[in-house]
């Protein structure tokens, strides 16, 4: 594992530790759409279906777990918690979900590497997880302000996908035999995503102002 | 790997 990885895999966990943060602390989910969660706990249960027959290290699986417990209860929080679900943003988090998922799921039947459930299931997590952010970024912008949280949440998921980018290239480079037209393409489109917000974000953060992302 | 996309990843 080189150090483009792990630093993409920690900011990912910074990512969620600041959500769980908001959540536990302040006990609010506002400015959080529950689409984009809901759709990272269907990427995580449909990418680690092998997380009990294929054992890689106990990072991974410690990290997958780490990954599917947290997704999944941030769903519940958002839902079913007593105070948490009032702070939701129903009215501005009108996306839908199978606008993604059936494209997503449509393109990785058409464009995988194997024609097997595990495989195409493992396709369809990657090209999910591409766009899943899609109604978070929908939502940021119908908001007047971003507080900090929210922002730094998704700082933190956008570093994630630049590291996973520079350790592909790296990867690339270093190691024989490595396509993976899949992950790249998929990568690609999900950092690309990011460009927008981080232009905004880097601009409050120098104006010293409240993140707000042009309607 | 076996050619195809690695799964070492998360």
């Amino acid at each position: 594992m080189n150090i483009f990885r792990l630093t993409g895999d920690l900011t990912h966990l910074m990512s969620i530790i600041v959500l769980l943060l908001k959540i536990h602390t302040i006990k609010s989910c506002a400015g959080i759409s529950l689409k984009t969660q809901e759709l990272y706990a269907l990427v995580f249960a449909t990418r680690y279906l092998d997380i009990f027959t294929t054992y890689i290290s106990l990072y991974n699986t410690v990290m997958k777990l780490i990954f599917l417990g947290t997704s999944f209860s941030i769903v519940w929080y958002m839902r079913r918690h007593k105070t948490v679900r009032l702070s939701y943003d129903k009215n501005n988090d009108t996306f839908r979900h199978y606008f993604l998922v059936l494209p997503c799921f449509l393109l990785a039947l058409v464009l995988n590497n194997r024609f097997t459930v595990r495989e195409v299931l493992w396709t369809f997590s990657l090209y999910l997880e591409a766009v899943a952010i899609i109604p978070q970024l929908v939502l940021l912008q119908r908001s007047k302000n971003v507080d900090n949280l929210t922002g730094n949440y998704v700082f933190f998921l956008g570093a994630y996908r630049g590291f996973y980018l520079i350790n592909w290239i790296y990867r690339y480079f270093t190691e024989n035999h490595y396509r993976r037209w899949i992950t790249w393409m998929a990568g690609i489109v999900q950092t690309a995503l990011y460009v927008d917000f981080f232009y905004y974000y880097f601009k409050s953060w120098k104006n010293n102002e409240k993140l707000k992302l042009p309607a | 790997g076996e050619g195809g996309d690695a799964k070492d990843e998360l």
